[in-house]
């Protein structure tokens, strides 16, 4: 069973206790949280309690405590040192894309096996071969690996990557199996969802 | 409020319905949904009574009937008249992406305003001038407009592609604020949100 409380249930904490804290309540209990986000009083203490938060019996919790520190645990920490696979289509369309672009995300370092990009940047970002993946993803300390790479390549390119140790997680676009090393943490994406998310409201809509 | 219940959690209940199915149980309260998948019971009814099931007072529900009603509600109906406006770099590796190739989805038609992409064929869907959206729209009855142009033509390509009447639902790439017509649903996906999960859950780990 998944013990890390879900993002998307602390950043409704957020925002509800956003609008606890202008409204003037100084303290709040669990079952009013759960009333108002419509979950079980016992999941918010379970997810509180994650972060330490305890409560006091009887009492609850101080809304403004709570409140700065989930904002602690949704601030994202120090810059994040990360690499991308694939200048492709997709991979160029992520470096180009606007949100990609923030201060936090550092992308320190692109790989390709296309001789025509390697050796050139994109968007400022040098692209190097993957077969030297293993000494430049250990000298800019790469952290994260977003992978835009071909499924039948996608392996090839993990293990490349993960070869010096330094990845903790991967963003994965391919539609591939993929092995990873033990701790490395996967998460793989796929856009269609969220096509068949609006077909599917489109639906419900038509049944009104 | 929103009244509709969220596809997360209707693939939720799919899921544990199937589990009390295939373990032979006839019959579940709405209590005991809740407590599986920690819901209030009154959310678990709320959802249920969306979709015209009201279950029997101090009984619950028909776990078969209800399965089966949940099952039909999650199958896409018949094949959805899809198009994409702007054939870059994210529209092209959206076409070329397995996912995006299943039958369900009935991509007809393809906009851009580039002359050099225009009349041609992507994946042997034809490409047209943004121009002749509303006429083409109307032509192939499109009820999905897939969205990947650059924020500042977004308004212009959903104006073009909206003339017509046809589109139901826009699924929209762009970082365009879009005013759309009355009625037609707006999905805005960021894929850089994916990214801050993955940072996210990476920080919790280093928590722990
Ligand atoms: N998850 C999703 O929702 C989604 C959406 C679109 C595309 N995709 C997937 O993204 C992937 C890329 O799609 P695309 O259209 O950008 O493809 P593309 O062919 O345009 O780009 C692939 C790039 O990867 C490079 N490459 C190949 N093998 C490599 C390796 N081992 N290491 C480093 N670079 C390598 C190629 O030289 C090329 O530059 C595909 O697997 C596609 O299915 C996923
Ligand atoms: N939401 C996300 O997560 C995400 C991720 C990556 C890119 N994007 C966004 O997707 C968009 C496209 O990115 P890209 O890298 O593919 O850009 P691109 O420049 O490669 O492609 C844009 C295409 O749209 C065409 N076009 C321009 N105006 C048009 C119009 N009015 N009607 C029809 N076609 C038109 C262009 O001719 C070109 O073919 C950008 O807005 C980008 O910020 C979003």
């Amino acid at each position: 069973r998944i013990a890390e409380p879900t993002i998307e249930r602390i950043v409704q904490y957020h925002r509800l206790l956003k609008e606890f804290l202008e409204s003037g309540r100084t303290v709040v209990s669990s079952k009013e949280i759960g009333d108002a986000l419509s979950f079980k009083a016992s999941q918010v203490r379970k997810d509180l309690s994650y972060f330490g938060e305890i409560g006091k019996r009887g009492v609850g919790y101080h809304v403004d405590r709570l409140y700065n520190h989930i904002d602690q645990i949704l601030a994202l920490p120090k810059e994040c040192r990360i690499a991308l696979a694939g200048v492709g289509r997709l991979g160029e369309a992520l470096l180009r894309h606007k949100a990609f672009r923030d201060a936090k995300y550092s992308f320190r370092a692109l790989f390709d096996i296309d001789p025509g990009k390697i050796g050139k940047s994109f968007r400022g970002i040098p692209c190097f071969d993957l077969a030297d993946a293993p000494k430049i993803m250990k000298r800019e300390r790469i952290e994260v690996l977003v992978l835009t790479v071909p499924a039948e390549t996608a392996q090839k390119a993990v293990d490349m990557a993960t070869a010096a140790g330094t990845v903790k997680g991967i963003l994965n676009f391919s539609p591939a199996t993929l092995v990873l090393p033990a701790g490395v943490l996967l998460c793989s994406v796929d856009i269609s969802l969220e096509l068949e998310k609006l077909l599917f409201y489109l639906k419900y809509r038509e049944n009104q």
